[in-house]
């Protein structure tokens, strides 16, 4: 049978003015090696569910791409994650939401599929049963990178001016009493 | 959000999505790539759909089990489908975002209405791409 496969890694505003000749060929470079990563093992006749288990391990394990390292910090400055993986031949699937503690979180949302009779698992408990399952854990510090740490820095500066400037206009007549 | 889809040498499809969220988010949200038939699905009589984008409109919307639905029951191809849903039904909502889309004959179609997508694929007849922009 032919064998296939496609990967993506966000999409958005995303243009080649926002990027330097150097920020593209790094992108571009990590895209191949996952997408390669991938259709090696459905070369080596691995199953559709390994070769997509794989690619995304590639870009989880990548700080170009907001999952794994390099996702992005929440309002409180820790990262929380989310997963999930679907069998076609089943239809069996799995996810986690809202993990904190697993370095490959699709891995965890394969766990979810194949070693409990649940379709997701969420928060702390995610992170309990992922531990359970053997599978690799970290501090959730290993998620962070400066570029995630700015991003974060001006979308509170944005969203803090927007309140204000909302606020302002509720109360433009307060001097009035 | 990173995701793939793939067809294997027994012809079984896979999706799956991996994701930080959206940054500065609170109060526990989830976006859709958990969310199964709307940031993933797959079903080896219609399609493998991984999404990206805005989750709240994919969750609603329903996009990845929306579009295996219309290869499924319309007999659409993934390219038509893919269109209708992403640039008709998500983008009529200002909805956006892009999926990748394979079907069990090795067919590959990766859809978006936002300015770029990081994207790459290997074809059935190992052709490989790598793109990002339109």
């Amino acid at each position: 049978n032919d064998i296939a496969i496609a990967i993506h890694g966000g999409a958005g505003t995303i243009t080649r003015q926002s990027m330097t000749a150097e920020q593209e060929a790094a992108y571009r470079a990590k895209l191949e090696e996952a997408v390669k990563a991938g259709y090696a093992r459905l070369q080596q006749g691995a199953s559709s569910l390994e070769a997509v288990q794989t690619a995304i391990n590639v870009m989880e394990d990548s700080e170009l791409f907001n999952a794994g390292k390099g996702a992005v910090f929440t309002w409180d400055e820790i990262h929380e994650l989310d997963a999930s993986i679907m069998d076609g031949r089943t239809r069996a699937a799995g996810s986690v939401a809202g993990v904190t503690q697993i370095k490959n979180p699709i891995n965890a949302a394969r766990a979810v599929m194949e070693q409990s009779v649940h379709v997701m698992l969420s928060g702390s408990g995610a992170d309990a049963f992922a531990r359970e399952q053997g599978l690799d854990m970290v501090d959730n510090s290993y998620f962070d990178t400066p570029r995630r740490r700015e991003a974060l820095r001006k979308a509170k500066a944005k969203m803090i001016k927007n309140d204000h400037a909302s606020l302002w206009q509720q109360h433009r007549d307060y001097k009035m009493g | 959000t990173v995701g793939a889809v793939a067809l294997d040498k027994q012809g079984n499809l896979a999706a799956g999505t991996s994701t930080g969220g959206m940054t500065a988010k609170r109060w526990g949200r989830i976006g859709d790539a958990p969310i199964i038939g709307a940031g993933t699905f797959a079903d080896n009589t219609s399609c493998a759909v991984s999404a990206t984008g805005h989750g709240e409109y994919f969750i609603r919307y329903q996009v990845a089990a929306d579009i295996c639905a219309r290869v499924k029951y319309q007999g659409k191809t993934i390219e038509q489908a893919g269109n209708e849903v992403i640039n008709g039904v998500l983008n009529a909502d200002a909805g956006e975002g892009g999926v990748i889309i394979l079907d069990s004959k090795g067919n590959i179609s990766m859809p978006f209405n936002s300015e770029g997508m990081y994207r790459a694929s290997i074809d059935k007849n190992g052709k490989v791409s790598v793109q990002i922009y339109r």
